[in-house]
């Protein structure tokens, strides 16, 4: 006899946390730690605060296999009826809306919670106060992992002695920092390269590295935003009737609801569409619903997506990153105009670094980052190493062994990851044709640049 | 201010269906086709029924972008009170136990429901019948993807005219069938080329393909089985003692709830670890529990994993398999001894075909599977393919181009999949090792099949 049973969502990532990132006490580590400083970063820069963050990882033991992670961040910090819902309760958070940003899923904190709780039975601790509160508090937190609850083990409440607002969050999980060090060492220092606005220390057994910030030019914060017609479907329309005033005309769901729908593009849409601007979305049946969203897809008229919610972090700011972390003898960046893809507005930035301390290989190094996140694993199926193993580089007076670097930095309110540890990017046309369009250009600038060298050795010979 | 918000399962899988392989037309479409197909074989060979599957694909309408998909197999069917929740809410099913089966997540035919739902607002179509019961039933449902509950639509229940049990499944979805339609029909083909036993008829629009089953010869069905020590952690050590009796001792515990724990084990454990064998497992603190976790890991006296929860073909009948779908000249295939990796036992098939039908090629073709499952995306990331190419072929007498095919299955109570969409294998040493013994050795007895084969010519040739 068969037996039926369902899972809550904190029981399904418990079985099946090697989705997520967790597989064993290397990867675990790692995993751990993006996830902290990735939300330290989120809390920060998209509300237009300048980083200041500082990680510290130590064993917890004498035998090197628990290891404690604390991290402090100088962020939006988190109001204190919330703290429990963020950090112990599966699919909840604040990034669920159209706004480039680090989270997406409202699970990463939860799965390193999660970890330390099955592999050293340790609460997470978590301190924070937000701006506008004269309060400060303090958690300890399990996650009820049968319910998808939180359970609050401790809640200190005081008043801020001083005026601060941040997060200071601390969890001990099993995890083997010998072996997981290199990566994240790298996954640091990336961060540091794709974040020059960031001042970030890092404290581990061995050392304490601190990247101080080499501007305090923090790139425009992106706003939420509205979904565009090219993306929808008939479920996402009935989620925008059901929160809109049912007497509402099409019209006016259109144009209030929708990225760049003027009145005068609604209703050339509703002619051609073959619907009554006049129309009570109310009273729009399922088979109208269907055929609104199939229309809307199609119909080729629609403005671009508007950029305002990406926050590229442009040519400048990108140089001087990679100019902090690589030290080459020669830099070009590049920030492509907004595109988009199925709706999602994207903007692609690349950045190629020659010489000085660039390391030298028979290939070009690559440092991929999506939404200002390095991704380290799984380049071999990544779109931006499929490029640039496609391209001559003798085109461009390059020949390897040679010390040339390149940076991909994808934009996107939707970054097409292939699974929730966001590691590898599911390849799609629009994407892959601007990556094309700006690494043959810095390449292309690469060329000027070695044939000016060129003609200097030339005329010196003279 | 920074809005807080949860989502139910449904909601995010909805929102993020693209991680589920629902990312577009092409690869929806292979994918609903995937979930329905694995659901018909699991009901049926896990059961010990040989399978008959019929799976008809057919567009909904001129315009070619709506799919049919229906599917009917003779499967164990589903209880009427079921049906509702196994096809219409996420993280629900029968095969959250430990027992070898393509199913493992409880969400792959909720994926196909909710993408036909969002794209074409039709209900699945339900029909099934139990043996033991008297009654079949049709339902129509649709998911209510803000509360993760299934939405009865409609339901006909009526005494069985014949005597029958299984299932029939329908829904209509957008899809590129002429882009899709390769991968499908690749997909269907090498299901039976893994389930020789199985009779599965595809019905196109272009065609109707018979895979007539080549053998009555069923694998052994997988049984359900108990964790192994070596798996364990804090919470699957508190979700066991919240089944059990608190008053029960910790020797019984270790017996009962563990695979391969006899009392003479437990007792070595217990002294080893420093436990009471009388400690009654109600009254251990959290603080034990880390430790009895940790010691459960890292004592090496334990017995391997049974293999009962796992359901090898065997060679005979995967050479079967591959000489109906493949045609080789030559076949040979092996079934390796039960292995494990983290408590999870697991067991490795390959299979070599030379000659005849095998297409030439620059490098061996690769058909990989896991829990009979064909995998046909991600290869080049796949461990087998690493080390089919790490090998050197002119040991054993082959030069490309070559006519030769290699089949990998892997089976086991937990596959690595990197993502609930089932097609990358992340590596896991123990599994990589026991690929390497059995795609070697299958190589070494081409070899011998070619040495006989260049004596029999030279004995030709005088
Ligand atoms: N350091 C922090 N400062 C402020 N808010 C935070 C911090 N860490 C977490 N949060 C809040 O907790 C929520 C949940 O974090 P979590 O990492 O689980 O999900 P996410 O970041 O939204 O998405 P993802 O799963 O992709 O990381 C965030 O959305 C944010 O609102
Ligand atoms: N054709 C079928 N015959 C019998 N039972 C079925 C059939 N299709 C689905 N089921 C039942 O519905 C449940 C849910 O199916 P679903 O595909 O969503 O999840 P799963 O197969 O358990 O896991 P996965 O998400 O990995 O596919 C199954 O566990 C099974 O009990
Ligand atoms: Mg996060
Ligand atoms: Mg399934």
């Amino acid at each position: 006899m068969e037996s039926y049973k369902g899972l809550s969502p904190s029981q399904f990532f418990y079985r099946n946390r090697e989705i997520a990132g967790f597989s064993n006490p290397v990867r675990s580590l790692y995993q751990a730690v993006r996830e902290l400083l990735e939300n330290s970063l989120d809390a920060t820069e998209t509300h237009g605060i300048l980083p200041e963050i500082k990680l510290e990882i130590k064993p917890s033991n004498n035998q090197n296999d628990k290891i404690t992670i604390r991290i402090e961040d100088n962020g939006i910090g988190i109001p204190i009826t919330e703290v429990p819902n963020v950090f112990a309760r599966v699919f909840y958070g604040s990034k669920y809306v159209l706004r480039q940003a680090r989270g997406v899923f409202g699970l990463g904190v939860k799965m390193a919670v999660l970890y330390a709780q099955i592999t050293t039975a340790t609460p997470i601790y978590v301190k924070s106060s937000i701006e506008s509160s004269e309060t400060e508090y303090e958690y300890r937190l399990f996650i009820d992992i049968e319910k998808n609850l939180p359970i609050v083990l401790e809640l200190n409440v005081r008043k801020k002695r001083k005026k601060w607002h941040g997060t200071i969050v601390e969890l001990t999980i099993q995890g083997n920092w010998p072996l997981a060090r290199r990566r994240i060492e790298e996954y640091v220092r990336r961060t540091a390269l794709i974040a020059p606005y960031a001042t970030i220390r890092l404290i581990t057994p061995e050392s304490s590295i601190e990247y101080k910030r080499v501007s305090r030019k923090l790139p425009e914060p992106p706003q939420v935003g509205k979904y565009h017609p090219k993306g929808v479907d008939i479920e996402l329309l009935k989620i925008l009737i059901r929160s809109a005033d049912r007497k509402m005309r099409l019209l006016d769901f259109l144009t209030k609801y929708f990225d760049g729908v003027g009145k005068k593009t609604a209703l050339n849409f509703c002619q051609w569409a073959g619907f009554n601007p006049d129309h009570k979305i109310g009273r729009l049946t399922l088979t109208d619903l269907e055929k609104l969203s199939n229309k809307m897809h199609v119909y080729n008229k629609w403005r671009r997506p508007k950029p305002l919610t990406l926050s590229p972090l442009g040519d400048t700011l990108l140089k001087e990153g990679v100019k902090r972390i690589l030290e080459p003898e020669f830099v070009t960046a590049i920030s492509r105009p907004p595109s988009s893809y199925g709706g999602n507005p994207f903007i692609i930035e690349t950045a190629l670094a020659w010489g000085g301390k660039v390391p030298v290989s028979d290939t070009p190094m690559l440092l991929r980052f999506a939404n200002r996140i390095p991704l380290l694993y799984d380049e071999s199926v990544d779109v931006s190493r499929k490029i640039i193993d496609a391209i001559d580089w003798n085109v461009y007076k390059v020949k390897f062994p040679a010390p040339i670097a390149i940076v991909t930095h994808i934009c996107s309110t939707k970054i097409p990851f292939k699974g929730v540890g966001k590691e590898a990017i599911a390849e799609v046309p629009e994407v892959e044709k601007e990556l094309n369009i700006a690494i043959r250009e810095t390449a292309r600038r690469l060329r000027r640049h070695l044939s000016r060298i060129e003609k200097m050795y030339e005329i010196k010979r003279k």
